[in-house]
């Protein structure tokens, strides 16, 4: 359901040419769960980024239900991907001026909701990830690990088919990390597609199918340890 | 050397009153490694600001070598921060149309050090911390892991007595996690007070004491399983 073919991202600097992601396929069939591991700068965000249809490749192609991302045109890219995949940004990427509550409600409101049940929604899932007590908090009245489950919050609005998380309990305690990824275990269980970067090993092995990478390259991809 | 007394700090919303820390009071003499745990929001940031004079209290006292910070103006107080203090934000504040060399060079420029020299101090730090080939790179142009490097060079560029991280590792691998924890254990060593907030149980455990928040109340002070 999602694919790489042959992706390749560099960036042109003044005096060097940087290779974020190199030559990368792979399929992610629909119901899987991948995580994505490696160390710093090794091209896990751009390539969570160019599946999510964020960010074209250099060279290749990425597929969303055998349709060619970058081959549409930018709202039909937007329109598909508000219609399937739910992210979460490494840096939350949550609107300023909004409340926890508005936040979340963004993609509600982007997909027709009505207003009181937009309200509603958003409250619930705010309530879900222990925030049902900061709906009126703005992003800088609340701690990064709030702010992050304010992000998951938000992802989960529109009931996603593939969520693609970046770092999801990077900010979290174990306590809520392991609430988190319940929540993934428990979204996969239902049929939605999930790959999630991490840097914790045991986060990784709680996901079905664990993908390496290292300057850019994929190393390994493998199944996890609790399969 | 750095000391709370009976500190609280609280948050008037329009619904309700936040209390971020409640009434803290604990004290970190000279070379100290102290951990700081503890749930999300549960005000680690805000001590860990407060501590470093960079959030005023709603009342109780902070003490640096004996002098209480917020009794000085901010004037005094910023001098005394810049001579005495490293920190590491949570998220890491590096000033975006500065490149990760000019962002390292900034507290050797405010301490005075020549421009060459500003520049060499900086490219060794960033050599150190393994982004010696991505001087030139905004924030945006690194990785999430590469920016809190950059972070973690910048505030030890100027040598400093006390060093405060929040989450130092938060977004690193295992292995360069494992090289930052390192060089924490080495500066205090040297002779450092540290202070690091984390999430990581693993890296709580390698300072020499570990202090936990719940709720905005210290709730245990006990040396570390290895001490
Ligand atoms: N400007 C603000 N206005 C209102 N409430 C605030 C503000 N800043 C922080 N808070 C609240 O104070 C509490 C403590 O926040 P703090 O950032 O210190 O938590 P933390 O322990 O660092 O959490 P995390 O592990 O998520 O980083 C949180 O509940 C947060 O909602
Ligand atoms: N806009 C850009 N311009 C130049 N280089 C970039 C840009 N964005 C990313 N890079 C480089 O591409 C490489 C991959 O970055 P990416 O953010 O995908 O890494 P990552 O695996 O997510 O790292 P981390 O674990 O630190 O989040 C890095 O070396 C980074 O310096
Ligand atoms: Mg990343
Ligand atoms: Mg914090």
């Amino acid at each position: 359901m999602l694919s790489m073919q042959n992706v390749t991202k560099t960036y042109e600097m003044h005096r060097q040419k940087v290779v974020a992601l190199d030559d990368a396929t792979l399929e992610i069939p629909e119901g899987d769960f991948v995580s994505l591991i490696g160390p710093s700068g090794s091209g896990k965000s751009s390539l969570l980024v160019m599946l999510g249809g964020m960010l074209s490749p250099t060279s290749g192609r990425v597929m969303l239900n055998d349709q060619s991302m970058y081959d549409l045109d930018a709202d039909g890219r937007a329109r598909m991907r508000k219609a399937n995949i739910g992210f979460v940004f490494q840096t939350f990427n949550l609107i300023p001026y909004l409340s926890a509550q508005e936040n979340v409600q963004v993609p509600l409101y982007l997909s027709g909701t009505a207003a009181a049940e937009q309200r509603e929604r958003a409250a619930e899932l705010l309530q879900r990830v222990g925030l049902g007590d900061r709906l009126d908090h703005k992003p800088n009245e609340l701690s990064v690990g709030q702010q992050q489950r304010v992000a998951l919050a938000r992802m989960l609005a529109n009931d996603p088919a593939v969520i693609l998380a970046d770092e999801p309990t990077g900010n979290l305690d174990p306590e809520t990390s392991e609430q988190v990824i319940g929540y993934f275990e428990e979204f996969n269980r239902e049929g939605r597609t999930i790959v999630m970067v991490t840097h914790s090993p045991a986060a990784a092995e709680r996901a079905k199918r664990v993908l390496k990478l290292r300057d850019g390259k994929i190393i390994d991809d493998r199944a996890s340890l609790q399969q």
